[in-house]
């Protein structure tokens, strides 16, 4: 039976999806089977897990997997153990539902071919954005270190509140994720240690700290040829176990 | 009569925010009369010009103006010279419209009291930012250095093309900012170098790089005070000029 994760935070640009494909490869080369369900119409992790233009997926997508309630059809084999429900502009359509339980629906089918499935949510608090909460056990929060990811973080975690109380009781913070840290910044540093102050140890141990390396494998998928790379993926390599000791032993 | 800036790209955290506000108050300084509106309901840039949460708006925002096709008992004065039109949470029930030329229609009365009007435009492609390109003069497209924002320009400008074809015959870019460069990044310039070939002059010279300096003004708005700020300021102020060259003398 899988575990459901969502990587979210309405606010542009903290990391989602850099964190969803990272940490969907680095669990996919251990082994674990693991799908990627792109949630934004921008198809951002589409284009970073198939390495192809998101509109070569026009008319096969999630969109579809959605409308039929069943993903079968739609799902786009990266690897044995990386599957992808691929997204591209048609899923604005979605936008027009107002029914949380459409993706959980969707999903049912194939709760048992995985380990693990990842949502990679899109920059709002839309439909798409409450679909993949109530469909989840698990949500990891991105905090990128600035003020507006600071202000868009508490926001964020009422409307998992919101969802938690009315459409999906089991509901659960895997933790809040800081992404993106410069470490000479003291500015970064302030954001940081006010989220460690505020939310505690829902804040995960582990700081994702800016690395342009990271940015690359958004072309050609996570690599560990140089030390270079090396270096880049260590600190989601401790996330990796830090999140799985948060929502395995459950 | 005032001349209508979107500043847009789809793609979550290029920029958007950061440059609209810095823009903004780098050309009230100067003497300008600027009416910002925050078409996101995260209301970040309403969180940068009026310092306050955007939930000290609710029920006083762009929302109400843009049902009553009215903006006058909406606009929060920041300065003399710099308004803002705010934004929270219920912009996001303005998504069910269909309508096309409502803020064209809104900003109607107010067009004779300001220089300039910026729109900054929410990280999506959905009918705010239909609004915004259908009531625009000129775009500033904004290109963070990295694949998923480059990828995220060719569809932009699509939509942009979309929208002077089909609603707003006048619309124009202004050009194509490039925001967050790191300068040690190899990976950085490519992407840059890769634009400017495909979109040549519509390429600014001027390109924004990566500053923590930047991301503080956004708590307590621009300030001049120290080098460091100057130091920060400087590619904006090079922006500004280039930009006031290619959208006043048409
Ligand atoms: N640790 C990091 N170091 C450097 N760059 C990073 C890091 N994490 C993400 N990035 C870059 O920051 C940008 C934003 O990241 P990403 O696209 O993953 O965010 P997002 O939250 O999914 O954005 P959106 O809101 O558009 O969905 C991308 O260019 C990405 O490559
Ligand atoms: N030149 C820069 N140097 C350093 N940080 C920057 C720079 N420009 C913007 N930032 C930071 O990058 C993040 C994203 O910028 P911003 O919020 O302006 O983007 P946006 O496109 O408006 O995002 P959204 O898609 O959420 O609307 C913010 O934390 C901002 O402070
Ligand atoms: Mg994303
Ligand atoms: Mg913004």
């Amino acid at each position: 039976m899988a575990t459901i994760l969502s990587f979210g935070n309405q606010k542009g640009g903290c990391g989602k999806t850099t964190t969803t494909c990272v940490t969907a490869e680095l669990l996919a080369n251990k082994g674990n089977r693991i799908l990627v369900v792109d949630l934004d119409h921008q198809g951002n992790s589409t284009f970073w897990l198939s390495q192809q233009s998101p509109y070569n997926f026009t008319g096969k997508t999630v969109y579809h997997a959605l409308q039929e309630r069943n993903p079968l059809p739609y799902i786009y084999k990266t690897s044995d153990y990386l599957h992808l429900l691929p997204a591209e502009d048609e899923l604005e359509e979605f936008d027009r539902e107002t029914d949380y339980y459409i993706l959980k629906q969707t999903l049912a089918p194939v709760m048992n071919d995985y380990d693990y499935i990842f949502l990679d949510l899109p920059p709002s608090t839309g439909i798409r954005t409450r679909n993949g909460l109530t469909a989840s056990d698990f949500v990891v929060v991105l905090l990128q270190s600035d003020p507006l990811c600071f202000e868009a973080l508490e926001r964020f975690l009422r409307l998992m509140q919101t969802i938690r109380d009315d459409y999906n009781h089991s509901l659960d913070i895997a933790g809040i994720l800081p992404t993106m840290l410069d470490p000479r910044a003291s500015a970064d540093r302030q954001i940081i240690d006010e989220a460690r102050e505020d939310y505690d140890d829902w804040v995960f141990t582990t700081e994702i700290k800016r690395k342009t390396r990271l940015k690359e494998f958004s072309i050609g998928g996570v690599q560990e040829r140089y030390t270079e790379d090396r270096m880049a993926l260590r600190p989601y390599k401790s996330f990796v176990e830090e999140l799985l000791g948060r929502v395995t032993t459950q």
